[in-house]
């Protein structure tokens, strides 16, 4: 079992370090055991350094930051442990646009080999989509679905 | 494997029948607040075999049955049908398309099918977890997740790592 | 003790009730203490019902509705209970267009009473402040502060 | 009363000395993620006699002192004054404009001082007390404030509605 959580932990900690410096366009971050390291239940630590920034830990970056890497490393996480679809309910929504663009950018690369669903706010998650559908709610009660272009959005949307 | 499509009906607030067609690189999901996002991810969930209602965002099983509006009734159940390609072979079952439906009625029952054969959940669950779609794989991402991820204590991370080893 | 909190409590149950309606462009929604509701120990219950739909618990509304009906509860307390001036830090990063609109049509409203300073990333909310601040980060890992003018923010920005 | 003006100087990224002139009406803070929004809203929070490390995002009180850059090397004290017009007379002193300030250092001590005089702690938090604006008294939402309400259980709203009477 320890292990099995080695070989995983070490590879989750590799591509976690890989994903956050993609969406972050710079910087480092890594994952640390709290001691004792080698205990069967020492915790994983979370270190961060955006770019110009120092290390520090994650609980002291900004709302915007934390959500990029909490991202990070759940992709991480799906790096190691493939699956075939994912499914993303607004996780780009604490993002500014340079992190939107970033991170879209890193999904539609992984879209080539893992199909995405993505619900989002943000226009430059939505242009990289190939289909977008639009949800509305009328006065009674009841969802309608939409096949919309990138053009019939309004040019602000978020 | 990828998802096809998706058919809801009487799921939430998608009361009238639904059809989404999915690419299999990325589809985006837009609207308004409340409009119904969320509740197709749910959809994607339920018919896949969630049981935990902390995860559809429900108190009992039945409000997932659309409750009916100011201007509608409530229904009785809500059916949804998710649509597999399975031409690569990763569900461990003969069909190069599966489809697997669920239906739920006020009594708290569902029904499970595949590919329109009544079988039993754990028929449903069983085929997932060979596929790595098991409720814990983080194949769905709900809207709290990040949240949630952040909230998590150090020894509560490294489950997070047990469980994809 | 408790008279006070019957009074406190009727207050803040009128003005929740009030902003809901205010901030949701319809619906009503209202407290209710859980039984037995006269107890000193009884819990605050929310019951929200947004416009065409049921009245539901606070738990089965969708991410954006639920932000908006902690927003209107906090301004009820501070309606209740006057404050010179807040300070607002993304509340309404979860909100569509529709419902920012709305939102930031209250502040506006409100600030003729009490000062605000919001941080916000949408553009609704920053058309209607007096004064926009703009905070950079350099390289050298330093925040700068700007005054902007509304022109001065890109179009596309949120 | 309102704001009138922020002072910062070696306050978490603000190392260089920063002035914000507030308006009576609504002011609006924008910027890139990480760009020092919230450590605005930290700065007026710790000035105004924050000792709670959880609600300035520290995990030692020196964190709020400027740590360095991959660029800069480290400060040793941080100061922020908040300059409010009293003219209505909120708060309890003859004063029409009213300057709080606070220094911190690496040792953990910080000194007060009201209209350039030292204070002690204490006499900040009885001025604030008597114009409302008390720590607990929501005059700063912080950005998981939304996300920490929906999260109280009924009793803990309870407590809310305790504090406001
Ligand atoms: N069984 C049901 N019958 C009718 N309406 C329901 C049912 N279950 C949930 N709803 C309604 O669905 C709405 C939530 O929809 P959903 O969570 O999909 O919104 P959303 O589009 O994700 O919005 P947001 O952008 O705010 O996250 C709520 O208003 C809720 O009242
Ligand atoms: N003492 C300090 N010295 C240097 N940098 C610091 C210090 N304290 C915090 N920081 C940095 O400040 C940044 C956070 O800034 P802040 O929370 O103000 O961002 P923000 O503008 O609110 O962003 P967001 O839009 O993501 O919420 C973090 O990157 C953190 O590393
Ligand atoms: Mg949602
Ligand atoms: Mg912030």
């Amino acid at each position: 079992i320890s292990a099995g959580f080695t070989t995983t932990y070490d590879l989750v900690a590799t591509q976690f370090a890989h994903y956050f410096t993609l969406f972050f366009g710079g910087g480092d971050a890594r994952l640390e055991l709290t001691p004792p390291e080698d205990a069967a239940t020492s915790g994983i630590e979370i270190m961060a350094r955006p770019p110009g920034k120092r290390l520090q830990s994650l609980a002291l970056l900004s709302g915007g930051e934390r959500a990029l890497t909490a991202v990070a490393l759940l992709f991480a996480l799906l790096k190691v442990r493939p699956v075939p679809f994912v499914v993303l309910d607004e996780v780009d929504a604490a993002l500014d646009e340079a992190n939107v663009g970033r991170f879209a950018d890193a999904l539609r690369e992984l879209a080539s080999g893992t199909q995405f669903v993505v619900v989002t706010h943000n226009r430059r998650t939505i242009e990289r989509a190939d289909t977008i559908y639009g949800v509305t709610m009328a006065e009674d009660g009841v969802s309608r679905l939409l096949s919309l272009r990138l053009s019939d959005l309004p040019p602000d949307l978020n | 494997m990828h998802l096809r499509r998706l058919e809801m009906q009487g799921f939430k607030t998608f009361a009238t029948r639904t059809v989404l067609e999915f690419t299999p690189g990325m589809t985006a999901i837009v609207g308004p607040n409340g409009s119904g996002k969320s509740n197709t991810a749910d959809a994607i969930r339920w018919v896949l075999g969630e049981q935990n209602n902390r995860n559809l965002r429900t108190k009992r099983s039945e409000d997932v049955i659309f409750a009916g509006s100011t201007k509608r009734s409530s229904l009785g159940m809500a059916e949804v049908t998710l649509v597999l390609d399975n031409s690569g072979g990763w569900l461990p079952i003969d069909f190069s398309e599966v489809s697997i439906s669920r239906r739920g009625y006020r009594s708290g029952e569902s029904e499970y099918l595949i590919n329109n054969t009544r079988v039993r959940l754990r028929d449903v669950l069983d085929l997932l977890l060979k596929a790595n779609v098991a409720q814990d794989s983080y194949a769905i991402m709900g809207q709290n997740m990040i949240e949630a991820v952040l909230a998590l204590k150090p020894e509560e991370r490294r489950v997070l790592i047990e469980e994809a080893a």
